[in-house]
């Protein structure tokens, strides 16, 4: 069978898949200064998640404002400045609004991916902490 | 501030694979 690590190298899914990858990456990231990426990308997924749930109105509004206060409102963090101005005001419209959606993070969360797919993962993988674990 | 913390790191928990 082949190895997870080795796994992890095939695409950033595969790697976001498994419980040790997501712990290397996330070492690797935040030596680099940037591990709220990955948080962000997760806390997405959660929130997208909610919505199987009924009767949890409250909890998604408190969430989706929690989201965009820690990661979206300040435009100096490493989350926020990888985001389009465009998706970030719709957000922000959103929770104003309180427009909550299932998908109104799911624009951001691509943007996320994106950089993190083109930029860190790449890096991760020739990073000296993926190269000493293999 | 305590439990918007908590909220967030419960739903980012909950995105998570579980172990296999």
């Amino acid at each position: 069978p082949t190895p997870p690590y080795l796994k992890w190298a095939e695409s950033l899914h595969s790697l976001l898949d498994d419980q040790d990858g997501i712990h290397l990456f996330r070492t690797f990231l935040k030596q680099e200064g940037c591990a709220d990426m990955l948080d962000f990308w997760f806390a997405c997924s959660g929130f997208r998640k909610l919505e199987a749930n009924e009767g949890n109105e409250e909890k998604k509004v408190k969430l989706a404002k929690a989201i965009y206060k820690k990661y979206i409102l300040d435009n100096n963090g490493i989350v926020s400045r990888q985001i389009k101005p465009a998706t970030k005001s719709f957000i922000k419209d959103c929770v104003m609004k309180l427009h909550i959606d299932p998908a109104m993070f799911d624009q951001a969360q691509t943007e996320i991916q994106t950089m993190m797919e083109e930029n860190t993962y790449p890096l991760f993988l020739k990073s000296d902490i993926y190269l000493e674990y293999t | 501030i305590d439990s918007e913390d908590d909220l967030l790191q419960e739903c980012i928990s909950s995105a998570m694979p579980k172990k296999k």
